[in-house]
């Protein structure tokens, strides 16, 4: 494993850590997207069918298990938290994420790497995780006045697109075999998703100000 | 195998 790649899945588990303290701290998911949470939610289960058949390492192991964990308990909180569910904001959080679902599922009917089972659903979660963020980056936009822990996790999932994509040219100049180009091209378009909330990020982070996004 | 098409990744 190449530093690329760890500091890619460190962020990735700080972003959930992020996520889990708001919600924990301040009893509130205000600003958080239910539908892109349970987006991820999907993503994990089925990426990580391969916990029953394969067995890469420990540190695979774990990981898998908190992101499915973590992913799970947030959307549980979420629906059915007394306190917290209150404090979805249900009618901003309006994207149709079925139809990311569906169109997910039937591209990777056409375009996998074996037509199995788990490779197809493997395929399935790279396209969903792409497009998992849309909704969270509506939501984001459509409220304008976001807390500061919302805008670190979305900053710290960024992050970890970003990681990755250095992990994938890093392993494709290294190994001489490597090739993986579902999960490269859509890794770019995901990560190519956030460039504008960089952009944004970063001039709030120059000014030294709350961010602000362009309704 | 798993590690050329990167399925040992997360």
């Amino acid at each position: 494993m190449n530093i690329f790649r760890f500091a890619g899945d460190m962020t990735h588990l700080i972003s959930i850590l992020v996520l889990l303290l708001k919600i924990y701290a301040t009893k509130s998911c205000s600003g958080i997207s239910l539908k892109t949470q349970e987006l991820y939610a999907i993503v994990f289960v089925a990426r990580y069918l391969d916990l029953f058949t394969d067995f890469i390492s420990v540190y695979n192991t774990v990981m898998k298990l908190v992101f499915i964990g973590c992913s799970l308990a947030i959307v549980w909180c979420m629906r059915l938290h007394r306190v917290v569910r209150r404090t979805y904001n249900k009618d901003v959080d309006t994207f149709r994420h079925y139809f990311l679902v569906l169109g997910c599922f039937l591209l990777a009917l056409f375009v996998h790497e074996k037509f199995t089972f788990q490779e197809v659903l493997w395929a399935f979660s790279i396209y969903l995780e792409a497009v998992a963020i849309l909704p969270q980056l509506v939501l984001l936009q459509r409220s304008g006045n976001v807390d500061n822990l919302t805008v670190q996790y979305v900053f710290f999932l960024g992050a970890y697109r970003a990681f990755y994509i250095l992990n994938w040219i890093y392993r494709y100049l290294t190994e001489p075999h490597f090739g993986r180009w579902i999960a490269s091209v859509a890794g770019l378009v995901q990560t190519a998703l956030y460039a504008d909330f960089f952009y944004y990020y970063f001039i709030s982070w120059k000014n030294n100000a709350k961010l602000q996004l362009p309704a | 195998d798993k590690q050329d098409s990167g399925k040992d990744e997360l």
